[in-house]
């Protein structure tokens, strides 16, 4: 059982904390002055505490985010960790946000702080989820797309959460769509240069 | 090989007073 004396340091501490950053949508200002950054946490015991005293995703309105990156990455393409990386990317049916979202982010953010990407840990950048009206989103940063192995790896969504819990087996099976749903991941280069609403899957899992 | 926190061992503290 958890000692409730000792803080339980995530595997990250020794090189870097994780900051909770979020974004509200407010078209009057530039895009960079609608995200702050909310905390930075480095044990279990903070995860939580934060997490329990945040809203719900599920509560948020349209246009908000959360994103949960890496102390000293910033949760855009620009940022030199991340321009040359790019997301795995699950979209999800409107009707999901109040059956599904809370807990497909929350098991994401569990991966994330708890490192489960085995050797490839250090590849993730970070994770956002997006709350839209036409369907809310939840994708993994990683930071080279070119990175073939790591990247497929991380995609290999089961390792995202054991089954039963595997975001992509719990996806597939709601949605009753097996072979036609496919996990994407998408390089930042290519969504920013985008001229359709579509970006190309550089890798499909 | 790397170290790691499963989502059980992570799921245990969901609920934990905390100390303040």
């Amino acid at each position: 059982a958890p000692s409730l004396q000792a803080p339980h340091p995530l595997p990250t501490l020794l090189s870097f904390r994780w900051a909770l950053w979020f974004f509200k949508n407010d078209k009057s200002k530039m895009w960079q002055a609608n995200l702050r950054l909310v905390t930075k946490f480095s044990t279990v015991e903070d995860f939580w505490a934060l997490y329990t005293h945040i809203q719900l995703a599920s509560k948020l309105t349209s246009g908000c985010d959360y994103s949960l990156f890496k102390d000293g990455i910033e949760p855009m393409w620009e940022d030199s960790q991340n321009k040359r990386g790019g997301r795995w990317l699950i979209t999800l049916a409107k009707q999901q946000r109040h059956t599904e979202l809370d807990r497909f982010w929350l098991e994401t953010l569990l991966c994330l702080i708890g490192e489960m990407f085995d050797e490839y840990s250090d590849e993730v950048c970070g994770a956002v989820i997006n709350i839209r009206a036409k369907g809310d989103k939840i994708a993994i940063w990683t930071r080279e797309a070119e990175n073939r192995e790591g990247v497929t790896h991380i995609g290999r969504v089961e390792s995202w959460a054991p089954p039963p819990f595997s975001l992509r087996r719990i996806y597939k099976e709601h949605l009753g769509l097996s072979q036609k749903v496919a996990i994407g991941y998408q390089a930042h280069a290519d969504t920013a240069t985008k001229s359709g609403s579509l970006t190309k899957n550089k890798f499909v899992v | 090989g790397k170290k790691q926190y499963d989502r059980e061992f992570l799921l245990d503290f969901q609920f934990m007073p905390v100390c303040i």
